[in-house]
């Protein structure tokens, strides 16, 4: 799912 | 995660151990901008409060909690035990003009219109300006102790490597994030008069001093 994604950076 | 990533997070968690050493070895924090340690700690708990509700990793979630943690006994630090030392004459830069305008931006570009991404855009606008209050500090006092430039350094190579790491996830996995590139661009064009200073002068072992 790309919300899962989303924002995996600090 | 790639390696420009990983050591730009490490540089990002090497400057709070640099500004913690520096609070703790001299037990003061003169130099260092109460303000734009108070708007880190904004942009964290904008940012980083998903901890709760959004997993992505072990990693992830340690520097999430370690940034939270960190960034608030810092402000606490310069609230209580180490308020006598505060540059409080120098740090005289308006915070609600960096404050506004990320937030009004956060309201106009956004992923989605809610109140967690909102929350993340305004973040990301913030954390761009937030040095801005320490460097007018800087510029004001004319100098800086040793130590509270290699804080500065630390802080900015992060986000100098932060834009490597994006060239390098756009052709490895097409990775686009034009909110946070933007800022990033920003954020590290701030220090370069910073970083013309201390490569010239306190990296070949002078003080830190504005021409």
């Amino acid at each position: 799912k790309e919300e899962d994604v989303k924002h995996d950076e600090l | 995660m790639n390696i420009f990533r990983l050591v730009a997070d490490l540089l990002h968690l090497a400057s709070i151990v640099i500004l913690l050493i520096k609070m703790y070895a001299t037990n003061s924090c003169s130099g260092i901008s109460f303000k734009t340690q108070v708007l880190y700690l904004a942009v964290f708990i904008a940012r980083y409060l998903d901890v709760f509700w959004h997993f992505v990793s072990v990693y992830n979630t340690f520097m999430k909690v370690f940034f939270i943690a960190t960034a608030s006994g810092v402000v606490w630090a310069m609230l209580g035990p180490l308020k006598d030392s505060r540059s409080k004459s120098l740090d005289t830069f308006r915070w609600e003009f960096i404050v506004a305008p990320s937030a009004l931006l956060a309201i106009i570009f956004h992923d989605r219109f809610t109140v967690t991404e909102i929350f993340w855009s305004f973040s990301v606008f913030l954390e761009a300006v937030a040095i801005l209050p320490q460097l007018h500090l800087l510029q004001q006092s004319g100098e800086a102790e040793t130590i509270t430039t290699h804080y500065l350094a630390a802080l900015g190579g992060y986000r100098a490597l932060y834009l490597v790491n994006w060239i390098y996830r756009y052709f490895t996995e097409g990775y686009v994030d034009v909110i946070a590139w933007c800022a990033g661009l920003v954020q590290t064009a701030l220090y370069c008069d910073f970083f013309y200073v201390y490569f010239t002068r306190v990296l070949q072992g002078r003080r830190f001093a504005l021409p």
